[in-house]
């Protein structure tokens, strides 16, 4: 038996906003520790990686780890069915070929259910080692998905050069050029809006546009990014569920001919 | 010009 209750679908709402740009479907792999997902999308550049821990849910039981494939556009028709502010509640059996989500208003006079079939997915799993980065920046992750957005604007890759003194979002193409510097933060009135840079050493790397721009759909999940980078390893973009768990993205950066 | 890797050009399988 799996049963999963978070109080606000509102979030659950949230993380599908944040993966389906990127992914059709996914395996969401559930143990005593929690739900967690890994998948690349379909070109393989870029990687999705979910956790939520147990402890974050409202309720939660997983007596055999189970692992359910799930379409996430159908998935996302499910959560619209439901308020921002209901209860979410996810329930599968042991070997089931389907997951109940049952949604209970706050005042509870309204309780929804919907099943959905699950799917056999063969998916592929990498194996991501821990690395100690060369350069870790912290920012607001709004600021983060403008710069993307802006710079998508002129070119197809953003080019990320980090120094001790800030970090560096260029672009060039067709029309010019643009670079935006962010500076570390010295002071600032509140922590989510700080710039803080952890440099070892300086790099620079390239990405493409587009999977920059689907990881900001994660924007709202948080108030700070975090970007890893070191050199000819994939960036990681992390955003930080409070009090449930973490997304990450990782994006293998492109490389000189 | 650029290339763009997969990831399976840095992480392997499990």
């Amino acid at each position: 038996m799996f049963e999963a209750r978070l109080i606000n679908s509102v979030t659950f709402k949230k993380v599908l906003d944040a993966i389906k740009d990127l992914l059709n479907e996914a395996s969401f792999d559930c143990s005593e520790a929690g739900i967690q997902l890994q998948a690349m999308d379909n070109s393989h550049v870029s990687l999705v990686s979910l956790a939520l821990r147990s402890d974050g849910f409202d309720k939660y039981r997983c007596d055999r780890n189970l692992t359910m494939g799930m379409n996430l556009a159908s998935m996302s028709k499910i959560f619209r069915c439901s308020s921002n502010d209901d209860t979410v509640t996810i329930k599968a059996q042991d070997d089931a070929d389907t997951v109940t989500f049952m949604f209970e208003s706050k005042k509870q006079e309204k309780i929804s259910d919907y099943e959905m079939k699950l799917m056999n997915l063969d998916q592929e799993h990498l194996g991501i080692p821990d690395t100690d980065f060369s350069c870790v920046i912290r920012m607001p992750a709004g600021e983060f998905a403008r710069i993307v957005r802006d710079l998508s604007q002129f070119g197809e890759s953003i080019v990320i050069s980090c120094t001790k003194e800030g970090v560096k979002f260029s672009t060039s193409g067709d029309i010019g050029s643009a670079n935006v510097k962010l500076a570390q933060t010295s002071s600032f009135e509140k922590e989510e809006e700080a710039v803080i840079i952890e440099m070892q050493e300086p790099v620079t790397l390239t990405f493409a546009c587009q999977y920059l721009n689907s990881f900001t759909k994660a924007t709202p999940l948080a108030n700070q990014v975090q970007l890893s980078m070191s050199d000819n390893v994939p960036l990681v973009v992390e955003y930080q569920i409070p009090d449930l768990g973490h997304l990450r993205y990782y994006l293998a950066p492109k490389i000189e001919e | 010009v650029q290339n763009q890797p997969t990831l399976m050009n840095f992480f392997k399988k499990k």
